[in-house]
């Protein structure tokens, strides 16, 4: 799981069955007591769970999740949509709800930022064989940020965005986490290797004016390390322009793209998701 | 009940903020990284997560956290 603290934005992305809806009271009430910051617009997003009745209440269904939200927020996020973005396989969906002081698609009102994407990847059935790189090996002496750092060279990791800072740690007996900083972009990976319900996910913020061929690298990389056998991306941006480049970078890769939906959501822009499956 | 495992797919939120006068944002523009880490970490009690790893450039924090 990753936090990430801008000056004008925080984003916190949980794994397990972790509660993390109940962040919203404290954080605005730090925000507004001891900043006197005000909220502007709120994003939440999320696929589908694997053990969707492990999870406590009220992520047991998306419209639980909603109402809480809707609870949460202030008054003044007056424009709110939530909607299930749907694919061709039942087990994948993507949950986006969407909260926002302005009724712009602009992303957050700050039409700066309309260049700017984040995309949200979602892999299962991970290739044995690397998932079982993300185990501890037993005795092997080193705390979870030395094996987190072994985990990261071992796997390539580090070189899917080589200028990034890499901030990882691994669990025992396995999983793995990392957050990697790239001048005000970030970049997070997650990683649940068991073997049965087996889960990567990998998250990063680019610009559609970012050379194209950087975006096509980048995803080969996370391809190479993770092998997944189905993969789902979420892309969301003012313009519609950045969900091409993901089509366009794994089909090669012998991926098929199975689905894609688009839809608005007030400060988010268009949110585009798009399933692909390996073709082997 | 099914078994269960450990549960992979996330859940993300996003939250942006403003300020109506320049100054709630810190001498040096910081904004929202002005909040000490105690009150992050009562944020983080209630989601039921807790800080393993830290790092921070000029434009963020990042931080690596543990259910």
């Amino acid at each position: 799981s990753s936090l990430f603290v801008y000056p004008t934005k925080i984003i916190i992305k949980t794994c397990g069955t972790t509660q993390l809806l109940k962040s919203i009271p404290p954080l605005l009430r730090h925000a507004s007591l001891d900043l006197g910051l005000t909220l502007s617009s709120c994003r939440y997003t999320r696929g589908n769970f694997i053990f969707p009745r492990a999870q406590p209440f009220p992520y047991t269904n998306f419209q639980n999740e909603v109402v809480y939200l809707e609870e949460s927020l202030p008054a003044a996020l007056c424009y709110r949509k939530a909607s299930v973005m749907p694919s061709k396989t039942p087990s994948h969906a993507w949950h986006v709800f969407s909260a926002s002081t302005q009724n712009t698609t602009c992303r957050f009102g700050d039409s700066d930022d309309d260049d700017l994407y984040t995309l949200e990847i979602c892999m299962t059935e991970l290739d044995r064989d690397l998932a079982r790189n993300f185990f501890r090996r037993p005795g092997d002496d080193k705390n979870g940020d030395s094996a987190g750092k072994e985990m990261t060279e071992l796997t390539g990791i580090s070189q899917i965005n080589p200028r990034a800072l890499i901030c990882d740690f691994a669990f025992d007996p396995c999983g793995y986490s990392m957050n990697g900083i790239d001048g005000d972009r970030h970049s997070t990976i997650h990683v649940t290797p068991e073997d049965g319900y087996s889960y990567a996910s990998f998250e990063c913020v680019g610009s559609v004016y970012d050379d194209r061929e950087e975006v096509v690298r980048m995803l080969k990389k996370v391809v190479q390390v993770f092998r997944p056998a189905t993969m789902s991306v979420s892309t969301t941006c003012a313009s519609h322009e950045a969900w091409t480049r993901v089509a366009g970078a794994l089909e090669p890769l012998g991926f098929k793209c199975r689905s894609c939906a688009a839809d608005e959501f007030p400060a988010a822009g268009t949110v585009v998701y798009q399933t692909f499956v390996d073709r082997r | 009940m099914a078994v269960s495992g450990f549960e992979g797919f996330e859940k993300r939120l996003e939250l942006h903020f403003f300020g109506d006068d320049p100054k709630n944002m810190g001498t040096l523009g910081l904004g929202l990284r002005l909040l000490d880490f105690d009150s992050i970490q009562e944020v983080l009690d209630e989601v039921q997560c807790t800080v393993v790893s830290a790092v921070a450039n000029h434009y963020f924090d990042a931080y690596v956290l543990s259910e």
